[in-house]
């Protein structure tokens, strides 16, 4: 006879913790680091803040051979946490300020939480999280656990200080199970790939080794954030459309719903929308919503799913790296001798808007051998430094026809691909590896032509300047 | 400023359905027959009963060109699920009877609710559960719809029956949309590669062409059933361990628990294990959670982790398809020349024992070309036939040194891999493939070399005969 369980939240992911990326103890430090890290990003970023970012990795005490238990410390100068939602944020799965249609690295409402939660189950320490939002006179400081079992945080003690200097961001500390040696190598790649696009973020990174990496800012200067947006008429269904309509003024005519509710939907298109859909726009939701055709709310979602003539999603509500910034990033960090950077033109999948960056480099300290196609991966500008052969950019590269262009084989060629959307569509919760959505798909192998429509000619014109030597 | 917001469980997944699969119209199609076809198999085989599972898939409505709204109907003759459960199972995420340490496909507790959830979000139709458990006088008819704010069910009727025939099993019977021309190779591929490893199974699928796809059984010999067992101490982290000490009666001795909670571990494990934690073994559960040695949990745990003396999970808990089932349904469903089946001995990760049956066949209805290699893949019985690319098996065969070995380039040739344990390594909650575990892939490995040198002798004869039959 089976015996039946439910399980909350935070004992499911605790128990499946592995499809976050809480794999070994190396990987697991790696993941701890990435996510809290991008929380701080986010908190700098969304807000139009330059990033100060100091991470701090101590090892306490040796476990085994290679499995330590490390103090993490890490501080932003972001926009903070209010008070009543710090026990939720990071005590909480499922409690995020990032379940809205704008771009951020967060989108799970996750990550931060596991972090902590994986601390805990592998050394049995508290975790203190100190904040301060902007202008705030308080500095708040909670020491607490984590209920899994009820997914909310068990505090053990709460102090406020007086936000003298006017501080504000978010200060994590606590201990978790890991093994530095074998994830330094990541860990520092991560943080040299995230400055080769953010120059404008000030990283300083104390390992338990007791070196001292740290990435200067070399500019002040923020690309503009990314904007929320309402949802395109594709990226809907029927329970997204009853939600919508549900929480409208019951008042409100079906045409005013669809230009105030919707995104880049206007008068004129609504009109003709609703005379393609044959709904009278002068309906309101409270006559759609108890009609006695129970059949109308599902025409409707039909409609807008079939409906061609909507406008595609707008890419200015997106936050791309910028072509400049991206070529004067990978110069900083690579020295290259060549490189060139494609912005694709903005598409969408699902209703939801995406950009594809995308640069090829070679030359100076581009990392690898003769001949070697090297891939960096971004998605929502994080590094996507595992599960290489699981993502969408690898399987786009292997499939090309390399012998129809030319590269220098003296060394290797770099390519960085950075998707930025709504909605990444990552393949799972780990966030390492992206699916191969068709639009996405034809938007990475167009840039990735084009760079090497480039690369060709000057790997011809050097070949060409050679010969010229020769003779 | 941000705005906060908590999501329950199935809001979440909901939101995040291609996580589980649910990604385009075909996809989703064949993720949720999977899902409720090994939800099936499961009430079946893991209650001895040889499964009959009948699946009707009716297309009802055109939407465009590709996409049609489905019924999809599925009956089986299993344990069926008790009354006050029926609408935790089927209406809320997180409600399993499978989160318990046991072989079996069901593993998360989402995916027939993600199923029924899909079909609700794509058609704004109830869903319709009919279930009898083993010699239940009555039978019930559940008609609801799923509260995705609430993760709860939403009961439109309730209807119970008396059983005259004492039929036990569960009917499911709901509309979703879907593109059944797009994915109908792959669900009937399916149906045949379950068939190849369950022989037991009477498997009759009828399709919204009116095809009718019937897989006869070929025994009523079951393999054993699964057992549950214990946590092993090798697969358990402080928060597990604090919860099997709170659930144990507070006077039981150290001595006792080891012996009692823990997976072969016998008395005089038990005791060379606590001299050398150095941990009375007198001491009672009581006196470890209310001593004042603030450590003594966690050097408990720590030394359950590191030392080495524990007898290894014991395998005869699992239950492996068995070399001679695999061998007779290879035979039967692609009548090969050549098949031969590996079992590796059992081993284990983290805690978990695990057993890969690897086979190898060529000629005869193995699809593919000439030399190809194809990759059948199977977890806890369950055929994998997408993401082939991110899986630790392809990544195996893609780097063997295939100049070592021999086999006939006059066709194909297919791998079977089977893996089964208390806990798959998938990557993603969609169940397609799964992680590069360093003591998987060593066993996959092994078995497949194993496979080789048999294929090579195998082609090395067939050469000799033919160059004999020349002279
Ligand atoms: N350093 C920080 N500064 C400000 N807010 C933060 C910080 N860290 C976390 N938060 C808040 O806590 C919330 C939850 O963080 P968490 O990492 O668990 O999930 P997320 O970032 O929303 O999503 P994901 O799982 O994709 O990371 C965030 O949405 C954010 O509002
Ligand atoms: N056909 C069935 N017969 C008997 N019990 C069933 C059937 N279908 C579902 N159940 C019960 O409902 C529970 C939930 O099913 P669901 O598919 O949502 O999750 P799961 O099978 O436990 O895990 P997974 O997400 O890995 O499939 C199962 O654990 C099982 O107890
Ligand atoms: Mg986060
Ligand atoms: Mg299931």
């Amino acid at each position: 006879v089976e015996s039946y369980k439910e399980l909350s939240p935070s004992e499911f992911f605790y128990r499946n913790r592995e499809l976050a990326g809480f794999t070994n103890p190396s990987r697991s430090l790696y993941t701890a680091v990435r996510e809290l890290f991008e929380n701080a990003m986010d908190a700098c970023e969304l807000h139009g803040i330059p990033p100060d970012i100091l991470i701090i990795l101590r090892e306490i005490q040796k476990i085994s051979n290679e499995v330590s238990i490390y103090r993490l410390y890490i501080r932003d100068n972001g926009s903070g946490i209010p008070e009543e939602h710090i026990l939720g944020a990071l005590g909480k799965m499922l409690y995020s300020s990032k379940y809205i249609l704008r771009q951020s690295r967060g989108t799970f409402g996750l990550g931060g939480t596991m972090a902590l939660l994986y601390g805990q189950i592998t050394t049995n320490q508290p975790i203190k999280v100190v904040s301060a939002t902007l202008r705030s006179r308080k500095v708040h400081q909670y020491t607490f656990s984590i209920d899994i079992r009820n997914n909310r945080a068990d505090v053990k003690d709460f102090k406020r200080f007086r936000n003298k200097e006017r501080w504000h961001g978010t200060i994590i500390d606590f201990m978790l199970e890991g093994n530095y040696s074998r994830v330094r190598t990541k860990i520092v790649e991560y943080l040299k790939y995230t400055a080769t696009i953010a120059p404008y973020a000030e990283i300083t990174f104390i390992d338990p080794e007791g070196r001292f990496f740290y990435f200067k800012r070399t500019t002040t200067k923020l690309p503009k954030p990314p904007k929320e947006t309402k949802p395109h008429p594709h990226g809907i269904d029927i329970e997204i459309l009853k939600k919508m309509l549900y929480e409208s003024d019951e008042d409100m005519t079906l045409l005013e719903f669809l230009t105030n509710k919707f995104h880049r939907v206007g008068n004129r298109i609504a009109k003709k929308f609703l005379a393609y859909a044959r709904i009278p726009g002068e309906m309101t939701i409270k006559e759609l919503l108890r009609t006695s055709d129970r059949k109308l709310i599902e025409r409707l979602y039909r409609a807008l799913q079939n409906y061609d003539g909507f406008l595609a999603p707008s890419a200015n509500i997106l936050s791309p790296i910028g072509k400049e910034a991206f070529k004067e990033g990978i110069i900083k960090e690579f020295e290259p001798k060549y490189v060139d950077v494609v912005v694709r033109p903005s598409s969408s999948y699902k209703g939801h808007p995406f950009i594809v960056e995308a640069a090829v480099a070679y030359g100076g300290k581009i990392p690898g051998g003769p001949g070697e196609i090297v891939l960096f991966r971004y998605a929502n500008k994080i590094p996507l430094l595992y599960d290489e052969g699981s993502d969408v950019s690898k399987k786009i590269l292997s499939n090309l026809s390399w012998s129809s262009y030319r590269r220098p084989m003296d060394g290797p060629t770099a390519f960085f691909i950075h998707i930025c959307s709504t909605k990444v569509p990552f393949k799972s919760v780990g966030k390492e590896f992206i699916a191969d959505i068709p639009e996405v798909e034809k938007e990475i192998e167009l840039a990735v032509r084009e760079l090497l429509r480039g690369l060709t000619r000057y790997t011809r014109q050097v070949q060409k300047k050679k010969e010229a030597v020769k003779r």
